[in-house]
């Protein structure tokens, strides 16, 4: 089976974290993205260029890798990834998932892929969407009882260094990286983390657009903010922004007295400032927001709340009663 | 619970940029960030 998932949705992200597979454990840079459900990362069979500069899984080095075989292309839009599974223990911290299932990249020709910090992907979607029906890392972590709770939770800093952007928490929430209480809203769709998007008011006033409803998915492999194609004119008109090849600018003098964006969920009101929906870079800013061309699976607008949102709200997604729970980081 | 801390590395997309290369990938490809979320096609 092939999955459509653009490296260019990759070309933003830049969150990552250690996991290690295998015995004696191979480290590898993952991204944690809540977009795709596949683990995978390079191997010592991939001689593409996106591979000499990220480590690369060795399986005759493991004791515990199984090889399964089948191989499957993993098509990231502007190129594909070949994939093929085997099953090792996979290892974060002090969670062990013994014959997790996972992809070996065999080619990675997508030229994006050279330039990523990250080595490979530990998707957190739902098993559904998993190429080759392969089992999650998440399904593996719960059903060899290796979290003490059924949710994960994210925070990304609003002021992230290399160092440090943020956490994932993985089996619990921490009541010390939010304030107030947590808004749930169920998942709609069991693919992905996707929520009902009620409205979306611009400063004062509500635009109206998801009156016959709309989606958003919430994505911590997509760093910007993206918004239905209909939508964008409105809102570069009501933020004052012009399109550049750079971006969406705006003067960064403007940047205080500009209107917050509002989005409803959950029956909350969850807002973003300028200051966290503006990138400023070197004195040039541009709006951390870009256009989507494909509406959701059931036709309704579709947004992505990406990085951009994230850093805004602490975000909590609860395994057990397939819901999404926000609150202000 | 288990944290895992994220690092923050420059985007892939800086990084092409400061290689140049860019501007000419992204012409190449017709860039939807929603692609990510076609369904599997057998």
């Amino acid at each position: 089976s092939v999955v459509r998932e653009p490296i260019a949705n990759h070309l933003d992200s830049s969150y990552f974290g250690e996991i290690s597979i295998g015995e004696p454990p191979q480290k590898f840079l993952v991204l944690f993205d809540t977009g795709s459900a596949n683990l995978w990362v390079p191997s010592t069979d991939c001689k593409s260029p996106a591979c000499f500069n990220h480590a690369k899984f060795q399986p005759s080095a493991s004791a515990t890798f199984t090889p399964r075989g089948q191989s499957y292309n993993v098509s990231y839009g502007s190129g594909s990834v070949t994939i093929v599974l085997g099953s090792d223990t996979l290892r974060i911290q002090s969670i062990t998932v013994r014959e997790q299932e996972l992809g070996l990249s065999q080619e990675e020709p997508t030229q994006p892929f050279y330039f990523a910090a990250f080595d490979g992907i530990l998707g957190m979607a739902f098993p559904s969407l998993a190429v080759g029906g392969t089992a999650t890392a998440l399904a593996g972590m719960l059903e060899q009882n290796q979290l003490p709770e059924p949710v994960f939770s994210f925070y990304f800093s609003r002021q992230p260094t290399y160092d440090y952007g943020g956490e994932l928490i993985l089996g619990g929430v921490d009541p010390q990286l939010f304030q107030g209480d947590i808004t749930w809203a169920p998942v709609t769709q069991k693919l992905y983390w996707q929520v009902a998007l009620e409205e979306v008011a611009i400063g004062q006033s509500v635009t109206g657009w998801c009156g016959q409803g709309c989606q958003a998915i919430v994505d911590t492999g997509t760093f910007l903010l993206t918004v239905p194609q209909e939508y964008i004119e409105s809102i570069l008109e009501a933020l004052g922004a012009q399109e550049t090849s750079y971006g969406y600018a705006v003067d960064c003098s403007d940047t205080q007295s500009m209107p917050q964006l509002t989005f409803g969920i959950g029956g909350a009101r969850l807002a973003l400032p300028p200051a966290a929906y503006v990138l400023n870079s070197n004195g040039y800013c541009t709006l951390a927001i870009e256009a989507t061309y494909l509406p959701s699976q059931d036709g309704q607008p579709l947004w992505i709340l990406g990085n951009v949102f994230l850093k805004e709200y602490y975000t909590v997604f609860d395994m057990a009663n397939n819901r999404v729970g926000f609150a202000l980081s | 619970a288990v944290r895992i801390s994220l690092k923050k590395g420059l985007s892939i997309r800086d990084q092409m940029r400061a290689a140049g290369v860019l501007d000419d990938f992204l012409k190449h490809i017709k860039y939807d960030p929603v692609k990510k979320y076609q369904p599997s096609q057998g």
